[in-house]
């Protein structure tokens, strides 16, 4: 081979062989996407590629985390005056983001980008959804969304498998972690917001690995634990949220948190895109699970980070910290509410059956880092 | 990021969305 290089017949160049390798990878993925556009037209349905495990080893192992918390100091940086409007503006621009509706609409008035990521709605932009007033007495409010995004996936949970995207599933058991049955809802009426006041609730604060996989006839019992009887079903329901939509998140019923759990996990894209590639996506990346009880049984929202979005703040959780650098994936963090009643600044009512939640309440939001 | 709510409904719970239709946040989702 050295001979070889040294006649200048088939040097080692690593440029031109990165350049091959990437445009032969390139059409290829071209191609395909045309094929599937084509039988798209035909009307033949065409099935999601999932990623092999190596590709999602190799992901995995790329430093996200890392690259996620140096941008998120970036984004913090105090941007200049005159600086602001080009900046922010080329970022509202490129992700649609709607000036009008954002209770500060002067783009001098962010400091960072960062500033401007977490900024708040006008007071009237969201109005809740309500039933026609003359059957409110007979029906009961809707579920409302908790927050502004892209509908991805929802419907029914069977057998213990909750579809990310159509045909991409992932494990409820590994989603959720072991439940105990103390952090499992009783049969429970609707949450009371009026709570007395009194000592701040305990904490219990536990961490675990994940253990080996449940089987089969495990993974049904899971599913047949959250519910409650007959007549009852688990359902689904997951919202994207794009760069350029306000990024708080809300109560999308009236309802208890009885538990939060903190998953540290990797910070991949969760654009649709990569939801369609990574089997599995939500149980691998780091997320904040609360669960309790609603009017129906059981009920649970998860917040689930992403690769520049890895910062998750819940309002009325002071400890919770999250993509912290020591954190190691695969365990996770429990804090449970309830035990003692207490009462939290900005009318989070903590009593006996954990933190009570109203419709539509501001409950948390996500931040770049 | 993404949201993603599990819960448990009476059985003839019915979801009142598209798949990839745009939401915001306050709109119903089901009843």
């Amino acid at each position: 081979a050295h001979s070889v290089a040294s006649r200048g017949v088939l040097r080692w160049r690593p440029l031109h062989f990165l350049l091959a390798t990437g445009g032969g990878y390139a059409t290829y993925r071209g191609y395909r996407s045309h094929k599937e556009k084509q039988l798209e037209e035909q009307g033949i349905e065409v099935p999601p590629r999932i990623a092999h495990p190596w590709e999602v080893w190799l992901y995995r192992s790329l430093p996200t985390r890392l690259v996620s918390r140096a941008w998120g100091r970036l984004s913090r940086v105090e941007l200049p005056v005159w600086l602001r409007g080009p900046v922010l503006g080329l970022y509202a621009w490129a992700f649609g983001v709607d000036l009008r509706e954002a209770a500060e609409e002067d783009l001098r008035h962010y400091a960072s980008l960062s500033h401007f990521f977490a900024r708040r709605l006008k007071p009237h932009a969201r109005p809740l959804h309500a039933a026609h007033p003359r059957l409110r007495l007979r029906l009961r409010l809707p579920l409302v969304s908790p927050s502004d995004g892209r509908i991805l996936s929802f419907g029914r949970v069977r057998n213990c498998e909750v579809e990310q995207v159509k045909g991409v599933t992932y494990s409820l058991e590994d989603f959720l972690g072991p439940l105990p049955h103390t952090h499992l809802p009783p049969r429970a009426p609707p949450p009371h917001h009026h709570t007395p006041s009194g000592p701040a609730s305990s904490s219990c604060s536990s961490s675990s690995s994940s253990g080996p996989a449940p089987s089969a006839s495990d993974s049904a019992s899971f599913q047949q634990r959250l519910v409650s009887g007959e007549g009852r079903d688990l359902f689904h329901c997951v919202i994207y949220l794009a760069p350029g939509d306000y990024h708080g998140f809300h109560s999308p019923t009236d309802w208890r948190v009885a538990l939060r759990r903190h998953f540290p996990g990797s910070l991949m894209s969760v654009s649709p895109g990569v939801v369609r590639w990574v089997r599995s996506l939500f149980c691998h990346n780091e997320r904040v699970l609360l669960c309790g009880c609603w009017e129906h049984g059981f009920f649970s929202l998860t917040a689930v980070g992403a690769q520049n979005v890895g910062s998750i703040r819940i309002y009325f959780d002071q400890e919770l910290q999250t993509n912290r650098p020591g954190d190691r994936a695969g365990s996770f963090r429990d804090v449970c509410f309830g035990s003692e009643g207490g009462e939290v600044p900005g009318g989070v009512g903590r009593g006996p059956g954990g933190v009570a939640l109203r419709r539509g309440e501001p409950l948390g939001e996500f931040n770049l880092g | 990021s993404t949201i993603v709510l599990l819960f448990e409904a009476p059985a003839h719970f019915a979801f009142r969305l598209r798949p990839g239709q745009k939401i915001r946040f306050g709109e119903a989702l089901g009843d």
